[in-house]
């Protein structure tokens, strides 16, 4: 195995407070970004059509055209499910453009799956949060068909409401 | 005089008439929240019988995706929703709420996964969020990056606050800190949206650098060639002020793009009106509106929306906008720099971007 993500960062903001690991037959949400296809592509039809001076100025696509342009290709896509299938899991949703799977499973199945990961649930100001502890590694053989596994690491930022409002005084007038 | 922004001293400071508002029926927009952040029917109503008078207005959001939570509303929803709906006055707006369904969902991932699912979508959305991009993996932003670009051949046009701490600060071992750049805002394929306040805030004076803005360069991607010209004639011009260069990375994707007013709004949430609310949350919403209100005016003449605006922005050279000159924004404290960070200057520069929309003129610019 080995880190989608090397740099990682698994530090948790002071403001959250860990309140024990998850039982293992808690469920999660994982979201997994397959590779695309075509990036190089994408970023310059995005150029095309975003430049005024280019005769392609406008002519947008749609998003059956974007699927078609990135969806993850074949083996990329079999890949990746017949893993997941591999550790039982099977309640998969994907969106249209087929380069997001969003998967549910138990604490238990996602440590087996994503060594390393240690899942934790933390508090802020009553909202809850479950994330990884540790970096998680996958298997090296699906390192060239995932981007990054979301819902492990990246708790939500803090809120305007709750601290971050910035008002001034009358002084500057 | 006045006592604080308002919707009101918005368009009169942007030149905006009363004519300035949306008619076509295939126009929308939206902001995105993604902190339980939830705005109240109620605020945004009686926010525009307070202050929509002067021009025609909706006061309901039209689409509500997601669900909204109980209880209070949120400050940072409440001005979303209340500002954009003020300059881009009488257009459809949809409100996405992203508390994430499962705690191990990641809100903002699951907005752009909801983006990647849904065909038919505003043609313009804001967003105030924004983390450390040190705080991130290279490979999720390159991916989210990605994201971006998606939705920018779709013809969507994506503006993201700068942040409101300026150039920001890492602060390193050995008392060597550097500046902190903040993701998305410094996606080269988003428009990201600085700060500026009155000269003097009570008065419709000109526009100064709020010191909270966020800019700079990011550590993460390249500078796109849209902006590799106004950012050397920047870098050019100001050598004798710029922060040392250990600081920053002079070949990074540069942001703001643009500005607008940041501080000293008014908004209702809760059913009170609150003075003094700033930050470039405010400002963010300002410019999409305007934004949508100039694809309102394209797609009644048959033409595509704007969609990812920088590359015809940067051609604009300034044109069309208030270049604002004075004033810099916050950075380290420490002994090198003081607390200051970049400096505004004539052009495009890393406080306020080109500067901040004078509408008729952009208007004219973008129509054709």
């Amino acid at each position: 195995s080995g880190y989608l993500e090397f740099d990682q960062d698994v530090l948790i903001p002071e403001d959250w407070t860990d309140v024990g690991r998850l039982d293992p037959s808690e469920e999660l949400q994982l979201t997994f970004a397959l590779k695309q296809q075509n990036v190089a592509l994408l970023e310059e039809t995005l150029r095309l059509v975003s430049d005024p001076d280019s005769p392609q100025y406008g002519k947008h696509l749609s998003l059956q055209e974007v699927a078609s342009l990135v969806r993850p290709s074949e083996l990329t896509q079999k890949a990746v499910r017949g893993w997941l299938q591999s550790h039982g899991i099977t309640r998969c949703l994907a969106v249209l453009t087929q380069d997001f799977l969003q998967c549910s499973m138990t604490a238990a199945v996602a440590e087996a799956l994503l060594p390393g990961s240690r899942f934790h649930r933390y508090v802020r100001d009553g909202v809850s949060s479950v994330r990884s502890s540790a970096p998680y590694q996958v298997h090296d053989d699906l390192h060239q068909h995932l981007d990054f596994v979301g819902g492990l690491h990246r708790l939500p930022p803090r809120g305007r409401d709750a601290g971050g409002s910035r008002r001034r005084s009358l002084a500057a007038g | 005089l006045h006592l604080g922004v308002t919707p009101a001293i918005l368009r009169e400071r942007y030149n905006m008439t009363e004519a300035d508002v949306g008619s076509a029926q295939n126009n929308s927009q939206a902001v995105a929240q993604f902190l339980e952040q939830y705005y109240h029917p109620a605020d945004l109503a009686e926010f525009m019988g307070m202050f929509g008078r002067g021009f025609q207005h909706q006061s309901q959001v039209a689409r509500v995706v997601g669900t909204q939570g109980a209880g209070k509303a949120g400050l940072e929803a409440s001005l979303d929703v209340e500002y954009i709906m003020s300059t881009g006055a009488n257009i459809s707006t949809w409100f996405f709420t992203n508390p994430g369904r499962h705690e191990s969902q990641e809100p903002f991932l699951q907005w752009m996964v909801l983006l990647s699912n849904m065909s038919d979508l505003p043609w313009v959305h804001t967003v105030s969020y924004g983390d450390d991009e040190d705080s991130l993996s290279a490979a999720y932003m390159a991916r989210i990056n990605a994201e971006f670009m998606k939705a920018g051949v779709r013809g969507i046009s994506l503006l993201f606050a700068s942040g409101d701490s300026g150039a920001g600060c890492k602060h390193q071992d050995k008392g060597q800190n550097c500046f902190r750049p903040s993701f998305p805002a410094s996606s080269p394929y988003v428009t990201t949206v600085g700060g500026t306040s009155f000269k003097n805030p009570f008065k419709m004076s000109y526009e100064v650098t709020d010191y909270i803005s966020g800019g700079g360069f990011s550590n993460v991607f390249e500078m796109p060639e849209y902006q590799v010209s106004a950012v050397k004639a920047y870098l050019k011009s100001v050598t004798e002020s710029l922060p040392p260069q250990s600081y920053f990375n002079t070949s990074g994707r540069a942001y703001p793009d643009m500005a607008a007013l940041s501080d000293n709004y008014w908004v209702v949430s809760n059913r009170v009106p609150i003075p003094w609310v700033s930050g470039t949350s405010a400002s963010t919403p300002v410019v999409g509106g305007m934004l949508s209100l100039i694809n309102d005016q394209r797609l009644l003449q048959g033409l595509p929306p704007l969609g990812f605006l920088n590359p015809r922005l940067y051609r604009l050279q300034g044109q069309a906008l208030f270049d604002v000159t004075e004033g810099c924004h916050l950075s380290c404290l420490d002994e090198q720099v003081q607390g200051k960070g970049f400096c505004a200057a004539r052009s495009w520069d890393p406080v306020t971007g080109w500067g901040t929309p004078d509408y008729p003129a952009l208007l004219a610019a973008l129509r054709s």
